[in-house]
This record gives structure tokens, sequence and C-alpha cells, in this order.
């Protein structure tokens, strides 16, 4: 599901 | 991690103790939009859910709590603690239905993950966390607007709010610079855009009140 960089931000 | 993102977390951080300083000094919630707030939570408890799938860093997840319980906490004392409770006026935070947010943007985020192929409950929640966040500022915009002169620690309050959104679009710039596997999502950088947007005209008043020093009043 992590297909985006964006997902580890707050 | 980058230097933009991290300054914008914690600009954040300061927003919600700006916050409850103000809600602790002047004993009141009067100017402070409860619409806001419930709209945030909705916001950090449907993004944060990989907090039970994915670990990223022990920072990452100390935030995530810290967000989530800090401003339940404030819902909390706006809704049932007193003086808050009771000097609480609801008509004064009349603008826009939670579920008139909520609605179109869960329907947006089930169309976006369908069109992505991303059909995992996590995933749409995630998607409908960002369109919900772009909206969420708005109810306590209008609260500003209707007193119109804005108390000092409400305005350093929606400040810091929209300083931490600025400094995340200097964040993902950073990232597609220098991060070689950063993949972008355009979902994201729109509704970033449209959020820090709603910032930009609260932004002028509040920095031309501060060089003039005189008190933060917004026109009609």
């Amino acid at each position: 599901s992590s297909s985006s960089a964006a997902k580890d931000e707050l | 991690m980058n230097i933009f993102r991290f300054a914008g977390d914690m600009s954040h951080v300061v927003s919600i103790l700006v916050l409850l300083l103000r809600l602790r000094s002047s004993k009141s919630a009067v100017g402070i939009s409860l619409k806001t707030q419930e709209l945030f939570l909705i916001v950090f408890v449907t993004r944060y859910l990989d907090l039970f799938t994915t670990f990223y860093s022990l920072y990452n997840s100390f935030m995530k709590v810290a967000y989530i319980a800090s401003t339940t906490y404030i819902i909390w004392m706006i809704r049932f603690q007193e003086p808050y409770k009771s000097k609480y006026d609801a008509s004064q935070d009349s603008f826009l239905h939670i579920k008139f947010a909520v609605a179109p943007c869960a329907g947006l985020a089930l169309f976006a993950c369908l069109v992505k192929g991303e059909l995992s409950p996590i995933d749409i929640l995630w998607t409908f966390s960002i369109f919900l966040e772009a909206l969420a500022i708005v109810p306590q915009l209008f609260v500003l607007q209707r007193y119109r002169e804005v108390e000092n620690l409400t305005g350093h309050y929606v400040f810091f709010l929209g300083a931490y959104r600025g400094l995340y679009i200097l964040n993902w710039v950073y990232r597609s610079y220098y991060e070689q596997f950063y993949r972008h999502n355009w979902l994201v950088y729109v509704s970033g855009a449209v959020q820090t947007a709603l910032y930009v005209d609260f932004f002028y008043y509040y920095v031309v009140s501060k060089y003039y020093g005189g008190k933060l009043t917004l026109p009609t």
C-alpha cells in the first residue's frame, strides 16, 4: 500500500 | 526527514500548544471553531490507521499519537468541561455542516482509489483524510471572519497552522529533487496547495498587522 512517498508524512 | 518537513511538523506542534494556551488563558473557546477541531480529529484518525500496520520511526508514531490525543483533549474541553462548555456558542460555528465536508471527500476518495486500483480500506481512508484536511480549516476561518477582530493567540494559532502547510509544500519540492525513490502523489499536492491557498488571505492581514504593530482586524 506504500505507493507514494507522502504516506510516511504526518 | 528534511528541514522543511521537520520545521513544518514543529510549526504544527506549536499551533496546538498555542491553541491550548489560548483556551486556558482566556477560559473560553469564543473565536475557536469546534467544527475545525472535530474535522481535524477525523483527519488524524483516518490517516493514522497505519499506526497499526506500518512502522516508520519512533518520531512518526509519537507525533501521530500526540496529534490524536491533543485534538481529542481540545474537543473534550470545549464540549464537556467548564467554563468552556457553557461559554461555547454553537451558532458562531454554524458554517459547513460536518457531513457536507465528509460526504464529498469520501466520494472523491473512493473514486480516486478506484481509478488508482488502491482498494484497501486503509488506502481509501488515507486518501479521504488528504481531501478532508484541505477543508478542515474552513469553519475556523469563518469564525474569525464573524468576529473580525482576531484575538492575539487565536491569530498565532492559525498562523502556525498555515505555516505548517506552506512548509510541507517546500518539503515536497525538496523530496522530489533529493530522494531517489520518491514517487509523486498529485492528489496530495493539489489538496495541499488548496489547503495552503485558504490561508493566504489570513496571512496577508496577519503580516500587515504585525508589521504595523496593530490589532489583527479582518475586513468585512
